[in-house]
């Protein structure tokens, strides 16, 4: 929620100057987070858990919505086509056809959970490799990462938790969390040794 | 297996 709070609040048009706006942002990444978290919540309508839940769950659509709607929209001219180029159609396909082979339950709405935790595992290979590409990555943009990164790190400590104390688990949510995880790791170690001592992450060219 | 109606995750 701190990490999409962020991105909303660096790109809302009442913060910053238009052309303040934080570059660097894979307006693709922010496509494939959107397309995530709709395809998982759709049993916002169904399925009542906590209001916490709903709440969460309808913060982090609006909160998407709202930073795809600034970057691809309001502030295209600053939004950077160039450096932002992976072919997210490679990331869609094979994450939909895994959803239909490896599920619990072959029904819409497992189905369209199972495809959005797989999406979500590579959701950010658009901005990491935007992030390669232009070499370098805003301080705010490496907090952002750090805050979507740790994410799913800390999920795992709660699967963890809920393995040895209520004997849960969700194979498929675990793989992918540990895979999605893993992609961070590289970036982890940027933001460690060199964000957090002052520095912009600047990748050898 | 923790179908739809089990999901409490994020």
């Amino acid at each position: 929620a701190a990490g999409i709070g962020l991105l909303v609040g660096m790109n809302c048009p009442k913060a910053v100057k238009p052309r303040d706006v934080i570059t660097g942002i894979s307006g693709r990444s922010q496509i494939l987070f959107l397309v995530t978290y709709v395809a998982r919540y759709l049993d916002l309508l169904t399925n009542f858990v906590s209001v916490y839940n709903t709440a969460m769950k309808v913060f982090f659509i609006a909160a998407s919505a709202a930073t795809v709607y600034l970057m691809l929209f309001k502030f295209k001219a600053t939004y950077d086509h160039n450096h932002d180029t992976l072919r997210v159609e490679f990331l869609i396909a094979p994450c939909a056809l895994l959803a239909l082979v490896v599920n619990h339950d072959f029904t819409p709405l497992e189905i369209l959970w199972t495809f959005s935790i797989y999406l979500e595992s590579v959701a950010i290979l658009p901005q990491l490799f935007m992030v390669s590409k232009t070499g370098e990555a805003e301080t705010i943009t490496s907090h952002y990462l750090f805050a979507l990164g740790s994410y799913r790190a800390l999920y795992i400590l709660n699967w963890i938790y809920r393995y040895y104390f209520d004997n849960f688990f969700d194979l498929i949510a675990i793989v992918a969390g540990v895979v999605q995880t893993v992609l961070y790791c590289d970036f982890f170690y940027l933001y460690i040794t060199k964000v957090l001592k002052g520095k912009k992450i600047v990748l050898p060219a | 297996s923790p179908t739809t109606e089990g999901k409490d995750e994020l």
